[in-house]
């Protein structure tokens, strides 16, 4: 089983 | 002052078209050397990142940096308003709440003026970091678009493996499985530049997303490394690029 994971937790905020 | 006038409204129909599925509003920031764009989609899943050289427009000024928060729909409405062949100016003044698009027919002898309201958008950059990428594969837009319509229909994920031998996309559903697997051609139509072999899980939905761009290029670059956001890029002529990059799946 696997989740989507979020694109925040790879690239943070400038 | 912003003013920028392209040859071809097709060229803008389609960077439109290949944005507009996956953000609905954004902001394009508007500097001396060009026009540039990121935003996450709703889910903050992907990310979308457009750059255009001014070098693409015939003419192109922009005295200060500017932001132009659009409703990609309503965008959408106005150019298919336009044929592709007119030429189409863009147009808006420092702090003006309005953007004036122009559009002239090649024979010139019809303009039509068009005005959009701007939107306040509060939107957050994210830094994206630089990626030594493990595989880099080179393929034909239409080839890997149609893999994904082929794949979406067989599970909502997608599995994509890259090896020394070729790229491989797989789905596994309750009707069956799916396996289809490209190999470096001769012909060089596809090339796979891999380091490390390295597989990833993504949500077909996105991918089939990002093949919105496929009239915008005759090819696509897919970049992947181990444990990081899936890289899908579509050159915009020699003038820019759309870049796609999708968040893989990750065991629970």
């Amino acid at each position: 089983k696997s989740k989507q994971g979020s694109i925040t937790s790879f690239f943070t905020k400038k | 002052m912003f003013e920028a006038r392209l040859s071809s409204t097709a060229l803008l129909k389609k960077i439109v078209d290949a944005l507009k599925e996956i953000l609905h509003q954004s902001t394009l920031d508007c500097s001396d050397s060009g026009i540039q764009l990121q935003a996450m989609d709703n889910s903050h899943v992907s990310l979308v990142s457009m750059s255009l050289r001014s070098d693409c427009f015939e003419k192109y000024r922009c005295d200060r940096n500017l932001s132009l928060g659009l409703d990609l729909r309503s965008l959408t409405k106005v150019l298919k308003c336009a044929s592709g062949d007119d030429a189409v100016t863009i147009k808006s003044a420092d702090k003006a709440d309005k953007l004036q698009l122009s559009f002239e027919s090649a024979s010139m002898d019809r303009t039509a003026d068009y005005e959009l309201r701007l939107l306040n958008l509060d939107q957050e950059h994210l830094a994206i970091p630089e990626t030594d990428y493990a595989c880099v594969v080179h393929m034909p837009a239409t080839e890997f678009a149609r893999i994904c319509r082929d794949l979406s229909t067989f599970s909502e994920s997608v599995v994509i493996a890259c090896t020394k031998d070729g790229i491989k996309f797989s789905a596994n559903g309750e009707m069956g499985s799916v396996n289809i697997k490209l190999s470096e051609t001769s012909k060089g139509d596809v090339s796979v530049q891999v380091e490390e072999p390295v597989t990833l899980s993504f949500a077909g939905r996105y991918l089939n997303t990002f093949t919105r761009a496929t009239p915008l290029s005759e090819k696509v670059k897919i970049s992947m490394a181990p444990e990081v956001p899936l890289l899908v890029e579509y050159p915009i002529e020699d003038y820019g690029y759309i870049r796609y990059y999708l968040a893989p799946k990750v065991d629970e």
